[in-house]
């Protein structure tokens, strides 16, 4: 699979380290309303270079750090971590060499942003040329959020035209 | 460039044109560029259910949107497979049969691509190969726990 | 006139205080004034689920916006039930367990409100005392059919 | 039930007169998808006053006739009619004397809209008086079409305003 892994820290309701790892092709998350699934997906969305906060169903972007609950009191960080397979080189650049790729980002509430690809530190940009040409990216049509997916067919003509630009 | 985005534009439709009566069990639909000049040409989506005479998206249902919205999505995804897809609850609107044709669909691309979704629904989950059940034990944190088939089901239920 | 906009503003809240709790199983939730002067004031909702420490609406999940939407729409009712109240596939993002708490509060307001409702959930289904089922046997032309609650929840889920 | 039946003919995918008639307060519409249930929605809402075709899912206003299929031919007006229990004399104005109150729109394919309130040709505005402070309109709380129930709290606090001042 090519996504192995997600790693969340101080993510929203994942408050508490926790490890999801992917071992098929179809894979299902369920729970009950509110338990927290499209959170996971506001942080696949948010690692792989989000940067309007509106679009994490959020007014600002320190509201994605767990901000508490009657039990327990806010944190100080958020941490989200995707590890890829690349053993098929199909992700671009120049660590295409590497037959596994982890891509982390980490925020404080003070501040900027921290992006990691494979532990060193990198930019935003880097995170975003990885994926440039592969059809991924904070936006595109491999992420669809929830309540959004007829907004395709409703966008546009000219933002449809962008969707497939992504494409090619 | 012009003959770049006629290239994609036509392998995209081509396909589009192939899964929506799949999907739908018939019918027809189609892309259809809105300007004669292809550097700026913007594009909209035709779609006409079987039997149904109209071909605006605008009079579609709320489950005929979605399903063709799905076509659309694999469509892109067949031309050039991201590598991987996330759908979160895509197939709310949709009654227990089109949910059965969606998840045929997913099925059979899932050899060539990754999914990781979201869903309530019983037939959704049933196709699922691996089953991650998120909880609020503790009221307002997450947590991840390991559940079976029928675990996933009750959990949906509840 | 201001008295008679606070008065009615103090009625829905005071009701949507009382539901909200009764259809989360907890939690709390208000309706507040975005200004001072009560003649163009706007109003904005505060809703916590159980456990939870955010107010802000933009932060719940799918469910939880359509349930506390659902108990602002019957606080609206409770002061001044119109004759019949129409719901069309509200339920759709709700897990089962919240389409039962949904059901509840509907059946006890359908003591004095008329509810017409479409839902493709077999919960929400069960709950009706009349069931009206459509058909497009003759594809593209609507026609009514007189169902049972076996064949409703069949047609529901095919 | 306030609202006893409800007469559709030549609107949208219901082409052939149909009686849908209301005996409890507990109704439910079941169909499988695209098979014209949130178009019995559309129907009341037209007939009550709805003056938008956006609102309508429609184009035009025409675009609520129904315009055939692969078997038909398009049809050359649609008429819905309402038929309300008013025994508790809750529908106000003059007709608050009659037990029984039918609302009727008519539209043909060259022109404007037709009202009649139990039976006798009436204008658009008296249709909306009747109605008028009971919490029902065209797009009053007590209609939620479909995908629209989370915009109600999602809406700008003046809108959310102008809901609840219905209510009064
Ligand atoms: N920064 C944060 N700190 C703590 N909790 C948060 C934070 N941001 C969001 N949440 C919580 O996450 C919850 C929403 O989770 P999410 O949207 O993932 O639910 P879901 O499982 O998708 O539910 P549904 O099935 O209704 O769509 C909200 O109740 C909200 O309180
Ligand atoms: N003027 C018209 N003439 C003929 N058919 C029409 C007209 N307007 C809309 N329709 C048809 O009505 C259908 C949509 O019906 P509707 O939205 O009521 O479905 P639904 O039962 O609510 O389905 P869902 O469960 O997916 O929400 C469309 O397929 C459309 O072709
Ligand atoms: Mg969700
Ligand atoms: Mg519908």
């Amino acid at each position: 699979t090519p996504l192995k892994s997600i790693k969340l820290s101080g993510f929203k309701s994942f408050v508490d380290p926790t490890l999801i790892t992917l071992t098929s092709n179809l894979t299902a998350i369920v729970g009950p309303n509110g338990c927290g699934k499209s959170n996971v997906v506001d942080a696949i969305r948010w690692v792989i270079g989000e940067s309007s906060a509106k679009n994490l169903r959020a007014e600002s972007m320190a509201d994605v750090i767990f901000n508490g609950t009657t039990n327990r009191k806010p944190v100080g960080q958020a941490s989200i971590e995707l590890t890829f397979d690349n053993t098929d080189g199909r992700l671009s650049s120049e660590y295409a060499k590497y037959n596994e790729i982890s891509v982390r980002r980490i925020l404080q509430r003070d501040g900027q942003s921290q992006y990691f690809l494979n532990g060193t530190r990198c930019r935003r940009k880097d995170i975003l040329d990885i994926f440039l040409g592969t059809g991924l990216g904070p936006r595109s049509y491999s992420i669809i959020e929830q309540g959004m997916i007829s907004r395709i067919i409703e966008a546009k003509p000219e933002d449809l035209r962008v969707f497939l630009e992504e494409t090619a | 460039t012009r003959a770049k985005f006629k290239e994609t534009f036509d392998q995209v439709n081509q396909t589009f044109e192939a899964y929506f009566p799949k999907i739908f069990g018939g019918g027809q639909a189609c892309l259809e560029l809105t300007g004669d000049e292809l550097l700026d040409a913007g594009i909209s989506v035709k779609a006409q259910p079987p039997g149904k005479r109209n071909t605006s998206i605008h009079v579609l249902s709320g489950g005929e949107k979605a399903l063709t919205a799905i076509a659309l999505v694999f469509s892109l995804f067949q031309l050039n497979p991201a590598p991987f897809c996330i759908l979160d609850e895509v197939d709310a609107p949709l009654d227990d049969a089109n949910v059965g044709r969606y998840c045929n669909l997913v099925k059979a691309m899932s050899e060539k691509v990754q999914f990781l979704f979201i869903s309530h629904n019983k037939i959704a989950i049933e196709m699922a190969k691996q089953l991650c059940g998120v909880t609020m034990h503790e009221p307002g944190v997450s947590r991840m726990v390991a559940v079976d088939i029928d675990e996933a089901i009750a959990m949906a239920e509840s």
